[in-house]
């Protein structure tokens, strides 16, 4: 079963430390802070890393694409020509392993899900989200979420989401969103609409064990004035995000990329 | 007494609250979020408003010069001419006054200060913010920032204040500094270090009145974690920031912008 997973968002929204949250593994190494002498990064860097882990009794071979250098220039006109090559290299790919006259195992290296960060500035999206969403939309499975969360209250968070969702609505934007089948339960339909309601997401990442009031050890964040709790829902969307990722929507993503994305691909470029 | 400020800084990082904080004045109206179908601006603009504030007995003609627009663009390459262009306009429309038979009052438009606002990434500073300084602090007095930073743990804060710092030092950036005077009294001369100590300044601004812990009403932020308050030294270098703009720097930020930064724009502009 692999899962991959690509993260896009400018330098320090917390995205190393929202991977690590989410899935326990690092992104890269303990992070060298960049030297003051040291040249900043000229173009972006695409790296991935890769582990086998194990939810609910389901192991994921789960691998993360990081794309570094992102939204980080004072020109980032094409910042999305990096990211695109790679998400087409991986359609490629498989494309080519699908028409080898001996296919009995293909590995699935396509992207399944692009989680893509949001400033937190509480206004809506910038010019760069937009032209970069419409880019990757009709490629791979778009997750928006609204990096550190933490520096919002729960009205201004309201705001900003319902602004994102008209500036997504009004630009054309398609996210990922809850497939309705005939078939679902009441239960799995209701599941599914809490889970979105969420949409887009407002994180807080956090591999760091904090006290809590309570003196609970915690995943969280620890200021003057009070302590975040990444787990605790009335805190942030982080425990649904991860739901949607690993289990309840898991399949989903891997199959909206097989029959949906990678096939509007595939057909584009053999009638090209 | 004139006193004008610039505040430049990406959209969203809190420069309308904090000038709204600091001086009980509105950038601009209530604000009217972006509509969805609203074209996003193309180019910055120059907006100020002007007010007469009472500061510790003394009357203080104060402009805010914003910059709306800046950083905010795919390509920002050029950005900071808009806001170079400003700032000179204002040292010719002084010399124009200077070089006038009657010069009985010349009004001071000059921008005495400048409010640099940094992303709370926790990582250092951006290409942008090297490539703006490197042109503002010949013409400016520089006065570093770090927006929003209730986003950073007292750990991370400490950290990203002296990453800045080193940045800083590496680039040959000049930021506005204490003068020191042979014969300035050990005290001031302690005060002085004790508010450049906290540079780049940490701020968190609210003209919103929420209940503290304890009961009090104070200007802050409420969150479900906790109440974080402006007008706390634990919480912010607000207070330090406040004191620095008008009431022990005013006078060295004005002088160092007629002596120093206007003579030497004047020089410049005399030899070509
Ligand atoms: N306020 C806040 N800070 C965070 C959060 N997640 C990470 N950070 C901090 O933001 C800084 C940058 O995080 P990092 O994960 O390296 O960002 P990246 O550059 O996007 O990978 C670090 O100081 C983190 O501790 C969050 O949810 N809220
Ligand atoms: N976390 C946090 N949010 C702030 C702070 N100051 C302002 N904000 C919020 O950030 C958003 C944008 O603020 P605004 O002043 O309009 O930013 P501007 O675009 O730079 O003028 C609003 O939702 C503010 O309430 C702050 O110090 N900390």
């Amino acid at each position: 079963f692999s899962l991959n997973i690509m993260v896009v968002g400018e330098s320090g929204l917390g995205k190393s430390t929202l991977i690590e949250t989410l899935f326990n593994m690092s992104l890269y190494g303990p992070k060298t802070p960049r030297q003051p002498g040291h040249e900043l990064a000229k173009t972006i860097e695409i790296e991935s890393v890769t582990a086998d882990i194990e939810e609910n009794g389901v192991r994921l071979h789960l691998t993360v694409v990081d794309t570094p250098g992102f939204g980080d220039f004072v020109n980032n006109t094409d910042s999305w020509k990096t990211i695109i090559d790679n998400i087409d290299a991986r359609f490629d790919a498989y494309l080519d392993a699908e028409n080898k006259p001996n296919r009995v195992v293909i590995n699935d290296d396509r992207i399944h899900a692009c989680i893509y960060f949001i400033q937190p500035t509480g206004h809506s999206l910038s010019a760069l989200d937009i032209t970069v969403l419409k880019q990757l939309h009709r490629k791979v499975n778009i997750i928006p979420v609204i990096a550190k969360s933490d520096m919002l209250t729960d009205e201004e968070l309201l705001a900003f989401k319902s602004r994102i969702l008209a500036d997504i609505a009004h630009q054309g934007i398609e996210i990922f969103q809850p497939p309705k089948y005939d078939n679902d339960d009441e239960e799995t339909q209701l599941e599914n609409e809490e889970i979105f309601a969420k949409s887009p997401f407002a994180v807080v990442g956090s591999s760091n064990l904090v006290q809590a009031k309570d003196g609970r050890m915690i995943r969280g964040r620890s200021y003057p004035w009070g302590v975040i709790e990444v787990d605790n829902e009335e805190h942030c969307d982080f425990v649904k995000l991860r739901q949607l990722l690993i289990r309840t929507h898991l399949e989903e993503l891997r199959e909206r990329t097989a029959n949906q994305l990678y096939e509007q691909y595939r057909t584009n470029k053999l009638l090209e």
